[in-house]
């Protein structure tokens, strides 16, 4: 889960 | 996405637009680095290798084709155009690729958070967008009579950056688990590098002088 959250920013 | 972040991409979305109009509306990058416009190429083309397998949203989706788009038609303008590529300032452009690129790719090989190739390109994207703008600013201070659209294009980047600060703190508060320290002291760095910049922009702005770096 954590992964996918780190890369939601440009 | 909160306010702060939707700000920061929307002012840096802003600073592509007021370069593309500086360089077609006077039909010169006078002022302009070669060298940060292609460290940023290679910033968003390491950042977005997951552009096609990793779907997030049609807003990043949407965000990252059109960064990618627009660097690579600013490169095209400064390098191909046959008129605009004349008024590039080559003999005052020389920082050195390789002392921002070197040092990066060494830190991204040490730290990290996963060792897999995609991680590792991903954090070098990081560490060289931190100082990408560092040949921008050093020819600006080599420029003189630096013009507007330049100036704002420069403080649009550094504003940019300052929003996702604002953001990550927002994030850290709000988002159980979210903490991200290569992120955020890359981002601090970033921001960091446009204070002396900031300074004197807002200086002329309050004079309502034309901008000027001492040299």
């Amino acid at each position: 889960e954590r992964e996918d959250l780190k890369k939601d920013e440009l | 996405m909160n306010i702060f972040r939707l700000a920061g991409d929307m002012v840096h979305l802003l600073s592509f637009v007021v370069l593309v109009l500086k360089i077609n509306a006077t039909k010169s990058c006078r002022g302009i680095s070669l060298k940060t416009q292609e460290l940023y190429t290679l910033v968003f083309v390491c950042r977005y290798l997951d552009l096609f397998s990793n779907f997030i949203s049609m807003y990043n989706t949407t965000m990252k084709i059109v960064f990618l788009g627009t660097s690579f038609a600013i490169l095209y303008l400064m390098r191909g155009h046959k008129v605009i590529k004349v008024t590039y300032d080559r003999e005052q452009d020389t920082f050195r690729y390789l002392f921002l690129v070197l040092p990066c790719a060494l830190l991204a090989l040490l730290i990290h958070n996963a060792w897999t190739p995609f991680e590792v390109v991903w954090t070098f994207s990081i560490y060289l967008e931190a100082v990408a703008i560092l040949p921008q600013l050093v020819l600006l201070q080599r420029t003189q009579n630096i013009d507007n659209l330049t100036g704002n294009y420069v403080f649009l980047l550094g504003l940019y950056r300052g929003l996702y600060i604002l953001n990550w703190i927002y994030r850290y508060f709000t988002e159980p688990h979210y903490i991200q320290w290569i992120v955020w002291i890359s981002g601090i760095v970033q921001t960091i590098l446009y204070l002396d910049f900031f300074y004197y922009y807002i200086k002329s702005w309050k004079n309502n002088v034309k901008l000027a770096l001492p040299s």
